[in-house]
C-alpha cells in the first residue's frame, strides 16, 4: 500500500491511497484503502492515509477517527494520531500519515516499521522506516 | 496559515531483516516522491493535484505494493484498489478490483470529478476508465518476479501475508505468520497479515 497526504499553501487538505492488497488474497477481496473513512479521509481539518491490516483499519474507521478526535476532543494532529493508533486498533497492526490545515505533519504505527517520508514549508524533511 | 506540508508512505509492517540495500532503495523512492510533491507545492499546485501526482509516481515504481509491483491474488493475478479525497468540500472517489488500469489513483480521481458516484468497482470501473481515455495495460505489466516468488511461499505456508516480503517463519514480528489464538471476525488474527 502507498499513500500521500498534503496541505497546500491555502490550507486545503487532501489524501490518496493505492494498493494491490494482500498477497494470496481471495479474488474479489476489498481492503481498507478504497474505503473512505477507513484507509483514506480528508476534510477541512486534516488529511489521512492508512496502511496495514485492512480489516482492523475498516473496523476502527481509522482515518475518519483522526479527524473526529481533532473535531470533538480538540486534540492536536500528533495527539490525534497517537490516540487513534493506541485506542482504535484492538489487536490490529497498522500505520498512518496525516497533515493538518495548520501546516503540521504527523505519523504513527504500532507494528515493526513503516516506510514514510514527510516535509514542511519551514524546511523540515524526514525519510524513515523504523521507530 | 501554516504553510504547506506533505507526507508519503509505502506501507506499514516491515520485516526487520529487510536487506540494507532494499532499505536504501525504499528511502530513495520516498525522497524522490517527496521532492516531486514539494516542487509541485512550490509551483502552487492544489493539494488534490499533488496527492494524485505523488501516488501515481509510487504506483509506477515496482518497489511498493501498488500499481506495478502489486501483491498477487491466490490465482496469481493483480486486483488493485485506490481512493482519493479532497478536504475542500469533502469530495471523494474510490475504485476496486482493477486489473488493467495503469494508475488506479487517477481512475479514483475521475470517479470523483467525472462521475455521479463516489465508488466504482471491477468491470464497471474499468469500463469507465476506458471511456475516460485512461491508459490501460495488460495485467502482466503489474506482476513482478519477486511477487510470484512471494505468492509461492504464501501458498506453501497456506496463509495470506505481506505483499512485499517473505517472512522468516518463527520470527516474532508482524511480518511472520505468528500462530496466535487471537481471533478477528471468527478467523485467526494471522489471516489478517498486514499489507
Amino acid at each position: 500500500t502507498v499513500g500521500c497526504v498534503v496541505v497546500d499553501s491555502e490550507g486545503r487538505c487532501a489524501a490518496a491511497t493505492s494498493t494491490g492488497g494482500l498477497m494470496n488474497k481471495m479474488t474479489g477481496r476489498i481492503g481498507d484503502s478504497p474505503l473512505i473513512g477507513a484507509g483514506t479521509y480528508a476534510c477541512d481539518l486534516c488529511g489521512v492515509s492508512c496502511t496495514g491490516e485492512g480489516e482492523a483499519i475498516i473496523r476502527g474507521t481509522l482515518s475518519r477517527d483522526v479527524a473526529a478526535v481533532m473535531e470533538y476532543k480538540g486534540l492536536g494532529l500528533q495527539e490525534a494520531v497517537d490516540y487513534v493508533i493506541q485506542e482504535r486498533l484492538d489487536e490490529g497492526k497498522a500505520g498512518l500519515i496525516a497533515v493538518s490545515r495548520n501546516g503540521e505533519v504527523a505519523y504513527g504505527f504500532n507494528c515493526v516499521g513503516m516506510f514514510r517520508g514527510c516535509a514542511t514549508e519551514n524546511g523540515f524533511m524526514e525519510v524513515g522506516i523504523w521507530e | 496559515m501554516g504553510g504547506w506540508a506533505i507526507a508519503v508512505h509505502g506501507g506499514a509492517g516491515v520485516d526487520p531483516n529487510l536487506p540494507h540495500e532494499r532499505q536504501e532503495e525504499a528511502k530513495q523512492l520516498l525522497t524522490r516522491c517527496l521532492n516531486l510533491g514539494i516542487s509541485a507545492l512550490r509551483s502552487s499546485l492544489s493539494a488534490i493535484d499533488v496527492v494524485e501526482l505523488v501516488v501515481r509516481e509510487l504506483e509506477s515504481d515496482p518497489l511498493f505494493n501498488s500499481g506495478r509491483g502489486s501483491a498477487l491474488t491466490g490465482k496469481g493475478t493483480v486486483e488493485m484498489e485506490a481512493s482519493i479525497m479532497d478536504g475542500s468540500g469533502r469530495r471523494c472517489g474510490a475504485v476496486s478490483g482493477l486489473t488493467m488500469v495503469k494508475n488506479p489513483v487517477s481512475l479514483a480521481r475521475l470517479v470523483m470529478d467525472k462521475s455521479p458516484h463516489s465508488y466504482l468497482a471491477f468491470s464497471g470501473a474499468e469500463e469507465f476508465g476506458r471511456q475516460q481515455g485512461l491508459e490501460m495495460v495488460d495485467n502482466s505489466y503489474f506482476i513482478t518476479e519477486d511477487n510470484v516468488e512471494m505468492l509461492k511461499l504464501a501458498k506453501e505456508a497456506n496463509t495470506i501475508m505481506y505483499d512485499y516480503r517473505i517472512p522468516t517463519v518463527g520470527l516474532d514480528t508482524c511480518s511472520a505468520v505468528v500462530e496466535s489464538p487471537l481471533q478477528m471476525n471468527g478467523l485467526p488474527i494471522s489471516v489478517y497479515a498486514p499489507e
